[in-house]
């Protein structure tokens, strides 16, 4: 089973 | 204050039907480069980003930098309002409370004037880190769009192979799989229906079709579309305007 990752790891708050 | 006049406000219409489903609320934010959007869908497993640029209108006046906070289910529907071919001025003053939105049909006899109540919208702006991507795929934007609701009958997930031959898209469900594949081809006739692909490495990737077959509601904003991908970050679909884009970056799925 594939799971969704989420944007949270790739991209940063500024 | 921002007063900005588009000569084609059917594009308006169909930028907000690309983007309106996937989030609700976002700020527009107005500065002398034109107007620009970022926001994430609730799960946080997409981004939008869109800039309409200051050269897409006629005129553009942005004296200072605002923020509109607009909800867009209730913009598309002020939007209906508008005709195909009418001309829309947006209007904001610098205390933001209302957007005013004119609609001018082309024989210039009949102007509608709306008003659209706005918010604060307290949202955090993500930075973009830069990426060379290890596979950029340039193809019609109709056939992806064909590709992501075709494939969507057999699963919830596409996995999207990408070589110097071709690009593959594949499907496995309970009723059984599926795959297309487009062939690199440069030197058909139609130059809007070809296939190129940029590899510095092969790709293997696996993205929720759902969220795809959203990202193809921007298929009326440009006839191509790009896919860029790199192994474990996120897919990059752009489609280009003539004087801006709208970008979707889209999570991947991990794990067997």
């Amino acid at each position: 089973q594939q799971s969704q990752t989420t944007l949270d790891s790739f991209f940063d708050p500024t | 204050m921002l007063e900005a006049r588009l000569q084609t406000g059917a594009l308006l219409k169909k930028v907000l039907e690309a983007i309106k489903e996937l989030i609700t609320d976002a700020n527009f934010d107005c500065s002398d480069n034109g107007i620009a959007l970022q926001a994430m869908d609730n799960s946080h497993v997409a981004l939008v980003a869109l800039l309409l640029r200051h050269d897409g209108f006629e005129p553009y006046r942005c004296d200072r930098s605002l923020a509109l906070g607009v909800n867009l289910v209730s913009l598309s529907k002020v939007l209906r309002c508008a005709g195909n071919d009418d001309i829309i001025t947006l209007k904001a003053d610098d205390t933001a409370d209302v957007l005013s939105l004119t609609f001018e049909n082309t024989d210039n006899d009949r102007i509608s004037e709306y008003e659209l109540k706005l918010m604060d919208i307290d949202s955090e702006h993500l930075g973009i880190p830069d990426t060379t991507y290890e596979a950029v795929v340039q193809m019609s934007s109709a056939e992806f769009a064909r590709i992501c609701k075709d494939l969507q009958v057999l699963s919830d997930s596409v996995q999207i192979d990408v070589t110097k031959e071709g690009v593959k898209f594949g499907a496995k469900g309970e009723l059984g799989s599926g795959a297309v594949t487009l062939k690199q081809n440069g030197n058909v006739d139609k130059e809007e229906e070809a296939t190129l692909i940029e590899l510095q490495q092969n790709v293997s990737l696996n993205f929720s079709l759902k969220y795809l077959v959203n990202f193809t509601k921007a298929t009326p904003l440009a006839s191509r579309v790009s896919l860029s991908m790199s192994s474990e970050v996120p897919l990059l679909v752009e489609y280009k305007m003539e004087a801006g884009y709208i970008r979707y970056y889209l999570a991947p799925k991990i794990g067997e």
